[in-house]
Order: structure tokens, then sequence, then C-alpha cells
């Protein structure tokens, strides 16, 4: 039996608009810890990793561990019923094929039951090491999804170089060029508009914009978003979940032929 | 030219 009753629905609506045009079809772990995801787009490129710890549900029931797979468009289109400000419950009966979608209006005037089939996928789970970046920037979510989509409209891949004057993305392409330099500012009046870099070694990497642009569909999440750097390793870009956990997006490097 | 590495180049299996 399981059942996950999330006060802020919200969350949930949010981060399947995150996830649903990275990744089709995906596994919901659901366990004491809480209820995850991780799935590879369909390129094995990049990879997402979803955390929605116990604690931050209302109620959270998970008598055993379970999988459920689930079409990510079919869940987006689910969630799209449920109000922003709906309670919304997860129920799923132990061997049951389907999930039921529960949505309460704050007021409880309303109830709505949505019940979708569950799908087998056989999906292969990553381990993702513990790493030492080479620099750690956060910076507003806003401002690197402007960052992204402004680049993209110039070239396909950004250079991201991190060194002790700042984070530089560039990019190239047919009509020119285009150079953003964002340099540490911890002087603003509130602590999600700074920009904090943390470097132990300058570092460049050069990924492709498209991914990155997707996964700004996560900005609504938080504020905040951080980068982790290293020059062995796939970037990280993290949206934290407040009180809740995070959705991080791995993406690998293109590398010098 | 640029290669696109795999993700499956730096993580493994659990």
């Amino acid at each position: 039996m399981l059942e996950l009753r999330l006060v802020q629905g919200s969350l949930l609506k949010k981060v399947l608009e995150a996830v649903k045009d990275l990744v089709n079809d995906a596994n919901f772990d659901c366990s004491a810890t809480g209820f995850s995801l991780q799935a590879m787009d369909s390129s094995h490129v990049a990879l997402v990793a979803l955390l929605l710890r116990s604690e931050g549900f209302e109620h959270y029931r998970c008598d055993r561990n379970i999988s459920m797979g689930m079409n990510l468009g079919n869940m987006a289109k689910m969630l799209k019923c449920a109000g922003n400000d709906d309670i919304i419950t997860l129920k799923a009966d132990d061997g049951s094929d389907v999930v039921t979608f529960m949505f309460e209006s704050p007021t409880q005037d309303k109830i709505a039951d949505f019940e979708m089939k569950l799908m087998d996928i056989d999906s292969e789970h990553l381990g993702i090491p513990e790493a030492e970046y080479h620099a750690i920037v956060r910076m507003p979510s806003s401002e690197f999804a402007r960052i992204c989509k402004d680049l993209s409209s110039i070239g396909d891949t950004v250079v991201i170089s991190v060194t002790k004057e700042g984070v530089k993305f560039s990019t190239r392409g047919d009509i020119g060029t285009a150079n953003i330099v964002c340099r540490q500012n911890t002087t603003v009046d509130k602590p999600e508009e700074a920009t904090v870099i943390e470097m132990n070694e300058p570092v460049s990497l050069t990924f492709a914009l498209r991914y990155f642009n997707s996964f700004t569909k996560a900005t609504p999440l938080s504020n905040t978003v951080t980068l982790s750097l290293s020059s062995e390793l796939p970037v990280v870009v993290e949206y934290k979940i407040a009180e809740m956990g995070y959705i991080r997006f791995y993406l690998a490097p293109k590398i010098e032929d | 030219p640029c290669l696109q590495k795999n993700i499956l180049y730096y993580f493994n299996e659990d």
C-alpha cells in the first residue's frame, strides 16, 4: 500500500513540467527515504535524478519499496488537471497496475481522482559517485535560464569556463559569437539574487545548449540553480526543492575530437 | 569538431 499526501501539490506539477520533455517513460521509486526517480534521456547524454523526501509529505505511507513505471507525458496530462493550490495524494495498492492521483481543493469543496495505468519499464539504475568538483557556481535560476535562451539563438553549444574572474558562457554560430560573463556578486539585497563562485581550479567544458534549455524548465521550482563542474565528469545542474529535496540534471560534455 | 560523450561513460550501472 502506497499513500503519499503532498499539501503543496503544485510542486509535483512543476516537477513533471521540468522532466516530461527530457524523458518519456521512467520508474518512480518509493521507499522510506522518499519518492524518487532516476532516468536518462533517450540518447543517454543527460540524466535526471529527483528526490522528494518522505518528511516533506504531510502523510507518507510506503509499506514496502516499490517501483512504478509511468509515462511522464501522461502523468503530466493528469497533473495538469490539478489546481495550483490543490493537495495531491498518490495512491497505489500492492501489485496494482494503476496509480491514483487525488486532487483536493484547499477548501475541500472539490475532490477529483484520476487513475493512470502503470507500465513495465526496463531501466538501469546508475551509481552516481560522490565527487569533488573543480568549480561550483550558484546563481539565480532565472538568470541562468535567460543566458541559455539567449545563447541558443546564436549557437548550438555553450562553453562554460570558470576562472577567478567569474563564470563565462560562450557560444558561436553562423551569425557570430556571444560571451556572457557573470562575476561573483554577493552584495545583493536577497541571498537568492547572488552569484557565488567556489573555484578549486579553473575549468572549461563544452555542452549542447538544447539540453540546458530543457533543464531550465525546472526554473519555477527554485530561485537559484547550482552548476557543479569538473573536467572528468558530467556537469550537475541542481534545483533545490524547498523543504523536500532536489532535481538534478547531469549532462555529459562534448570533447574535442 | 566535438564528440558528444555518453552518460554511461561516466556512471556505471548499480
